[in-house]
């Protein structure tokens, strides 16, 4: 189910790395 | 103007500038080889414009107050139960803050006579149009403002409501919050006490409705396969 909204939780995560 | 809630302000300040999401949008449209005046009724385009508009919504939420704190499992759940509450409350804002009567003012600027949409569409679609037209119509009675439509969208956000979520008191106390900044700026700007803040939320149960029916008649023809491989709104679509 994760990799359904694979988009979404790259877009929210992005900037959390940096 | 009237004295506006710290709050308030806050939201406003969270709020994409329209012009440079115009630009954006139809920058990246034109990079994909849509004419800015080529054939814009199409409804392959009206999805493309949606994709990048809800691109455009999640930044919003990302960057925005109170959103940032959360974790990003609360974040997609939110975002997933009211994505096309947002999506619908975008376009409805952009026809009150600045279209015409009779057409359909796009996010890039375009706009659509009602009439040739109408002549275009099936019987779900007119309807849909027909009930959004509507809305509009009452919030340009009301002349719902900038200011208003900002704190509807925070409240759009943050419904806890249904959902398993890890932070479910720190979303319902922001919702709380947002509704006392709305209310406390509609007790400003209205002399009819209470009047003003009871309309605004009705409109946001009948946004919620024609949302969820819009959301299934995208499901449709999702499955019928014409709506064209848009990433994030494909992805939406299968959340629920």
């Amino acid at each position: 189910k994760k990799k359904d909204n694979a988009l979404l939780r790259y877009l929210l995560d992005k900037d959390d790395t940096v | 103007g009237p004295r506006m809630p710290h709050l308030v302000m806050e939201f406003l300040r969270c709020d994409p500038d329209e012009r440079q999401l115009q630009n954006k949008i139809t920058a990246h449209l034109q990079q994909m080889g849509w004419e800015k005046e080529g054939n814009p009724g199409t409804f392959s385009l009206m999805c493309l414009m949606a994709d990048q508009t809800l691109f455009s919504i999640v930044e919003w939420a990302r960057t925005s107050i109170f959103f940032k704190q959360l974790k990003v499992n609360d974040q997609m759940k939110l975002l997933h139960s009211c994505w096309s509450d947002l999506l619908l409350l975008d376009i409805i804002t952009r026809q009150v803050l600045y279209g015409k009567e009779g057409s359909l003012l796009l996010v890039t600027g375009q706009e659509i006579k009602l009439t040739d949409i109408a002549s275009h569409a099936g019987p779900t679609l007119a309807s849909l149009v027909q009930r959004g037209q509507e809305l509009v119509e009452k919030l340009h009675i009301l002349k719902v403002d900038r200011q208003e439509f900002a704190c509807i969208k925070f409240l759009i956000l943050f419904n806890p409501g249904g959902k398993q979520l890890e932070d479910h008191h720190y979303i319902e106390s922001v919702q709380e919050q947002v509704e006392g900044a709305l209310l406390e700026y509609t007790l400003c700007i209205s002399s009819h006490l209470l009047g003003r803040f009871a309309h605004l939320l009705l409109f946001l149960s009948e946004l919620r409705s024609l949302s969820s029916l819009a959301e299934d008649y995208l499901y449709c023809k999702h499955l019928s396969n014409e709506v064209p491989c848009n990433n994030l709104l494909i992805e939406m679509l299968h959340a629920k």
